[in-house]
């Protein structure tokens, strides 16, 4: 891709991450994971999609159905033993090569 | 080699939002449906086994929670991780016009192997727009779900729905996006009802001034998505129960296909893709069945209005960028789709082109409408996609045109005199056209014996 594209790729590494949801040893239930977006480092906030934490909804997946329920669910809607993982990458700029320098010693996958 | 990943760092959940007017746009689009089956996944190339459901919660959690989000806060967000972090910028999805190049920037396949999947990129256009409901034709993947969205200038437009979805079991290669601005509005506002006032300033300091002022936004993105854009010519063509795509060449000219406006004197209603109103035609021409060059001229009985009249191209290079415009899919219910690709092939005999194929996507539906280039001459039209009749299969992204270098002479002179005459020679192409858009070998030199 050409340099047209350096500012999308520079803010899509930056802000891109993946993100996993896992219950409390129920194999049925996942793993569950998708692509997210790293809005806001300083605050640690990130948006990812929602089908992430539906299976642990307590209320079900059927909370989600289009309908007259409310537009917004807040964390206790979700059962107490869902765990949350966010992972990202370092992104560009100088520290970023710096460690693409040691990733170069290491297999990239384990 | 990629720099690896960081570990995985823990978050909890802030509360999960869902755009009510994505929902509405989806419902509008989607959901009154029920008989062109949409279907919308996460999983495989393949569409989802169970035809009895339309789209919704048999496929999968993910799919059931089409149009939420999940807003999460990290717990072990460290001082060393800010430092030199650029604020991410969100672009007003209502402000970019249909066409504009977008990047997504994803993971396939979520959290597996994330050292060799994490950020993938995928390149494509801005195809269609209803509301904070976007399509993309960058090729999306099961797994980039929540995948960021960027325009040109590195600022986030959207998010991905669903990255996969087919039409009557027809993969179409477009991927639902819900527009960033929207969804934050609505993030911001439910942390507030939550108590979460600093987190709801957060999000709201993303948004740019434009987008925090709802009033004004929509009708000023109407604005700049009609001005002046190539894709206006496009035009949806009815005739009877029949519809599809046409181009207009002048203000009471169309082109559109056969299959289309199959019969001449036959009456046809003509709706521009700007706000403007239909216009009745007539097809005054229309090739006969035993023609390849499946084509028809509708003259209409008023003018069309506000439409820029495309330039024809004269040249057809291979590997250009191109893009189609056509109703395909979502008929008028969204505007004309633009789909983006280059030019694969310039099928040419005695050195004139007679067939262009492109990797844009093209949809049942999109017949008849116009190929441009990137600078919007008008190359050709489009007649068909692709299907492998053994298996079923559609290939929206091989498809066929007929170049306008084929039709401009006889056109023109249409144009000029009203003399249908050099149209009827459409019908009576050489023999080494027909092989070619029968899909056969253009016979050259007799196969010479190997032995």
């Amino acid at each position: 891709m050409g340099r047209r594209w350096g500012p999308a790729m520079a803010a899509g590494e930056r802000a891109g991450c993946v993100v996993s949801a896992r219950g409390a040893g129920a194999e049925a239930e996942g793993p569950w994971s998708c692509s997210g977006v790293l809005l806001n480092r300083r605050a640690g906030l990130v948006l990812c999609h929602g089908g992430i934490v539906a299976p642990f909804l307590r209320a079900g997946p059927g909370a989600l159905q289009p309908g007259t329920g409310p537009s917004f669910l807040g964390p206790d809607s979700c059962r107490d033993d869902l765990r949350l993982y966010v992972q990202w990458g370092p992104g560009r700029g100088p520290r970023a090569r710096a460690e693409l320098r040691g990733a170069l010693c290491t297999p990239p996958c384990s | 080699a990629q720099p690896a990943p960081r570990s995985p760092a823990c978050a909890r959940l802030l509360l999960l939002a869902c755009c009510p007017a994505f929902r509405a746009s989806f419902a509008r689009l989607f959901g009154g449906d029920v008989p062109e089956q949409w279907r919308f996944a996460g999983g495989g190339p393949e569409p989802p086994e169970d035809e009895a459901s339309t789209s919704g919660a048999d496929e999968g959690p993910l799919l059931a929670a089409l149009g939420w989000f999940a807003l999460l806060r990290l717990e072990d967000c460290t001082v060393k991780e800010v430092m030199g972090s650029p604020r991410l910028s969100v672009v007003p999805a209502a402000s970019l016009p249909k066409g504009a190049p977008l990047l997504t920037c994803g993971s396939p396949f979520g959290a597996f192997c994330p050292d060799i999947f994490l950020n993938s990129l995928s390149r494509g256009v801005l195809s269609n727009a209803a509301g904070p409901l976007l399509l993309t034709d960058a090729r999306c993947l099961p797994g980039t779900e929540g995948a960021g969205v960027f325009s040109t200038h590195g600022a986030l437009v959207a998010l991905v729905a669903a990255p996969l979805c087919w039409r009557a079991r027809e993969w179409v290669g477009l991927s639902l996006l819900c527009a960033a601005d929207a969804l934050l509005r609505s993030a911001a506002l439910a942390l507030r009802r939550l108590g979460l006032q600093a987190e709801a300033k957060e999000l709201a300091a993303l948004l740019p001034r434009q987008a925090r002022d709802t009033s004004a936004g929509p009708q000023r993105a109407q604005v700049l998505q009609e001005h002046g854009a190539a894709w206006l010519a496009a035009v949806l063509v009815e005739c009877g129960s029949v519809w599809g795509s046409g181009v207009a060449l002048a203000p009471r000219l169309v082109l559109t296909c056969r299959h289309v406006a199959p019969r001449e004197n036959k009456r046809v209603l003509v709706r521009p893709a700007t706000k403007s109103p239909p216009v009745w035609g007539e097809v005054v021409f229309a090739t006969q069945d035993t023609s390849p060059y499946d084509v028809a001229v509708v003259k209409l009985e008023e003018s069309l209005k506000g439409i820029p009249f495309p330039v024809l191209a004269s040249y057809f290079h291979e590997g250009e960028d191109v893009c189609v415009v056509g109703f395909g899919a979502f008929g008028q219910a969204c505007g004309p789709s633009v789909t983006s690709g280059i030019l694969s092939a310039v099928v040419e005999v005695n050195e004139a082109p007679v067939m262009l194929q492109t990797t844009c996507a093209v949809h049942g539906g999109s017949s008849g409408g116009p190929l441009f280039t990137s600078s919007g001459e008008l190359l050709g039209i489009i007649t068909s996609n692709t299907r492998d009749n053994s298996t079923g299969a559609t290939y929206p992204h091989l498809n066929f045109s007929i170049p306008m270098a084929v039709l401009q002479p006889a056109l023109s002179q249409y144009r000029c005199t009203g003399e249908l005459l050099p149209l009827r020679e459409l019908d009576r192409p050489s023999e080494q056209v027909r092989v070619v858009w029968r899909l056969q070998r253009v016979p050259a030199q007799p196969h010479q014996s190997k032995l």
